[in-house]
């Protein structure tokens, strides 16, 4: 119901993004 | 009949506290499952880290909100606590299936996750009270009506001493695990991360320097921009 705009790629998650993947 | 804006956030409040207290403040067994599959049982830490957050959040609330406000703050805390399982377990079954991992001891024990999940939970409670709020004008809350617009964005990373790349980084995943938050929040965390990237993360001593300096030296192609003063 909202617009948001995801951008992060399938590769890219959490664990990524904090650096414990 | 349509509802007023104090309606809805009525109902959004409604909505928050029942969805939240029937997860309770404690992990489900599911993550409790997930502490247990970790190298290292990060349990202890989160709930030592949750008891120390949670009196300075309390506190701080009660300065910025007025005394008579520590029992809210240590209501909304409660409640930002159950959202912040509740989302850390929709994060994890994502990762699970994504990365085909069980274990997930090194993200489920480092502090800056935990402290900016749980940033991001309570500006989620924060922001469905009104009090978070940047309707009232404005970067710094402005003068608002409500006596709680003092802890207006980006109060919770000055309590949490937390980097807003840090929070930034966690926006994007909880908006995606949490799929039942509301229009308004999604739009309230949206003005968060843009104010963060045109303002905050900017900041002296942000970590987005390091990261900028570490893809520099790891020879990216283009030459990067000197940050701009």
């Amino acid at each position: 119901s909202h617009d948001y705009h995801f951008g992060l790629e399938e590769h890219e998650g959490i664990s990524e993004l904090f650096d414990c993947d | 009949p349509p509802q007023t804006p104090i309606r809805a956030a009525m109902t959004s409040i409604q909505m928050l506290r029942v969805d939240l207290t029937s997860s309770g403040d404690q992990p489900s067994t599911n993550l409790a499952t997930y502490f247990k599959h970790c190298t290292v049982d990060p349990t202890q830490d989160v709930l030592k880290r949750l008891e120390m957050l949670g009196q300075v959040f309390s506190q701080r609330f009660g300065q910025a909100a007025g005394p008579h406000c520590v029992v809210n703050g240590r209501q909304r805390f409660t409640l930002g606590v159950g959202l912040y399982y509740k989302v850390m377990e929709a994060m994890l079954k994502s990762e699970e299936k994504r990365l085909s991992v069980q274990n997930f001891s090194k993200l489920l024990n480092h502090s800056t996750f935990h402290t900016s999940l749980l940033a991001c939970a309570l500006e989620v409670v924060m922001a469905t009270y009104g009090e978070s709020s940047f309707k009232n004008g404005g970067f710094n809350g402005g003068g608002g009506d409500t006596a709680e617009t003092g802890v207006c964005f980006p109060w919770i990373l000055d309590v949490f001493n937390l980097a807003a790349f840090d929070f930034y980084k966690l926006i994007e995943s909880f908006i995606k695990a949490e799929p039942t938050l509301s229009k308004d929040i999604v739009k309230h965390l949206e003005t968060c991360e843009n104010l963060i990237m045109e303002r905050i993360a900017w900041r002296t001593g942000s970590p987005l320097f390091d990261l900028l300096k570490q893809e520099h030296e790891g020879g990216a192609a283009e030459q990067v921009e000197t940050p701009a003063s």
